[in-house]
């Protein structure tokens, strides 16, 4: 499945 | 983490502490659009709902945390200690013309469909188009104390950097995030405009006042 990015920013 | 990403973290705390600065000492808040402060307050609460779910960095928990608590600290000082001061008949942008659009379009495009990420995707949506109602009261004043232009100024270069940031990323870690990148890329643009007169006057010691 499509990566979801990781939310690592603020 | 990466240079350009610091700097705008930095330039996003600078821009929150003007502006505390502004209304602590001048004790007003005159020229300042709580509605923008409102949606800024909606974009950290969105945004950081994971603060207790997903631990990244001290950096990170340490930041939100400020985010999170002087935005709203911004919205008591505006409408409570120093409501006096507060100028609602030039802040009349109507929000729902953003949330409502901004609502749909996080339901519409988003990475996954799930609770979480569409928050959070609402969250960036909002953040670009947040400092509208602030841009908006500006051009109805026709006026900007300079402190609020030095605000401006930072808040507007806190995404421009997260922009260089992105392309660091791309090209050092692979990390593209289409959403993210698409909005900070709107939420730059409407801040040109004000960059624009900051440049040409707040540099050189004039105050901004638009053509009312």
């Amino acid at each position: 499945d499509e990566f979801v990015p990781k939310h690592d920013e603020l | 983490m990466n240079i350009f990403r610091l700097c705008g973290d930095m330039s996003h705390l600078a821009a929150i502490i003007i502006l505390l600065l502004k209304m602590w000492k001048t004790r007003s808040v005159a020229g300042i659009s709580g509605k923008s402060q409102i949606l800024f307050a909606t974009v950290f609460t969105a945004r950081y709902l994971d603060l207790f779910t997903s631990f990244i960095s001290i950096y990170n928990t340490c930041m939100k945390v400020f985010f999170i608590g002087t935005v709203y600290f911004t919205i008591y000082l505006i409408y409570m200690k120093f409501k006096a001061t507060y100028d609602s008949n030039h802040d009349s942008f109507r929000v729902e013309f953003l949330i409502v659009p901004v609502g749909g379009l996080a339901f519409l495009v988003n990475h996954e469909f799930a609770p979480l990420e569409i928050i959070w995707t609402f969250s960036i949506y909002l953040e670009s188009v947040a400092i509208l109602p602030q841009l908006f009261m500006i051009s109805k004043t026709g006026e900007a104390e300079t402190i609020t232009s030095h605000y401006l100024f930072a808040l507007g270069s806190y995404r421009a950097l997260y922009l260089c940031n992105w392309i660091y990323r791309y090209y050092a870690e692979g990390f593209f995030d289409l959403i993210a990148v698409v909005a900070g890329v709107v939420q730059t643009i409407l801040y040109c405009d004000f960059f624009y007169l900051y440049i040409t006057k707040v540099m050189k010691g004039k105050k901004i006042s638009l053509p009312a």
